[in-house]
């Protein structure tokens, strides 16, 4: 996917603070 | 738990409590309780999430800004009181169950990205979340291409063009977009004794 293609929000849920599945990794 | 029963019974009760007001089983919320005591107790050993122990269970260091993990701790911290109670953990962790209502995910990730709790995402608001990612990811792009990314985004979410996104249109642009919502839900939730197996050798229930 290119930048131009891709949406705000996509790029801001990949987040690590949003990650919270690593929570329980450990 | 006011009760002249010993400890152990009234934490029972609570969690049983608990976990009538949530998708978890009593077993899940004992088990939950178990991970609510590690992260509780991984540089403060108070009983309740501080937001380096957050920050520490998310990012492995306790130290940095980072607006997601703000925005995630001010969620989580429904008193507003600078720390997670276990039973506000579990109110949060709720959202993310994976049989969740879809309207409760689309509902707090309304409130996570609505920074300045208006009511509305803001451009400005979207701005500033992208920048954040792309200082966190140490991703480079030039204006250009973030403005164009934040227009095409207004372009598809932003119906009525007044330059904000309303919960309502919020609502109808995940619906067209549901991986936006992915973060929203953890599987681990589903199975979460699996996910602990050490807590069931404190288990005073049978599901």
């Amino acid at each position: 996917k290119t930048p131009v293609t891709m949406n705000a929000f996509e790029l801001i849920s990949t987040s690590q603070g949003l990650n919270l599945g690593s929570l329980f990794e450990k | 738990c006011r009760s002249r029963r010993s400890p152990q019974i009234c934490q029972q009760a609570n969690l049983s409590l608990l976990a009538l007001d949530s998708p978890f089983s009593v077993n899940e919320v004992e088990a939950l309780y178990e991970l609510f005591k590690k992260l509780s107790c991984s540089i403060i050993d108070d009983g309740l999430i501080h937001k380096e122990e957050l920050q520490l269970a998310l990012f492995q260091a306790p130290y940095g800004e980072n607006l997601f993990l703000d925005r995630v701790f001010d969620l989580f911290d429904e008193k507003k009181n600078g720390v997670i109670e276990f039973e506000e953990f579990i109110h949060a962790l709720s959202v993310f169950h994976p049989y969740a209502p879809i309207e409760e995910k689309i509902d707090f990730a309304f409130r996570l990205y609505d920074l300045r709790q208006t009511g509305f995402i803001e451009r400005e608001e979207v701005h500033q979340m992208v920048a954040a990612l792309l200082m966190e990811s140490e991703m480079i792009l030039s204006d250009e291409l973030l403005t164009m990314i934040i227009d095409k985004t207004f372009a598809d979410a932003d119906s009525d063009k007044d330059g904000k996104i309303s919960k309502e249109e919020w609502k109808v642009y995940v619906l067209k977009h549901p991986t936006l919502l992915k973060n929203m839900t953890l599987p681990y939730l589903k199975d979460v004794t699996t996910a602990f197996p050490s807590f069931i050798f404190n288990t005073e229930v049978e599901d």
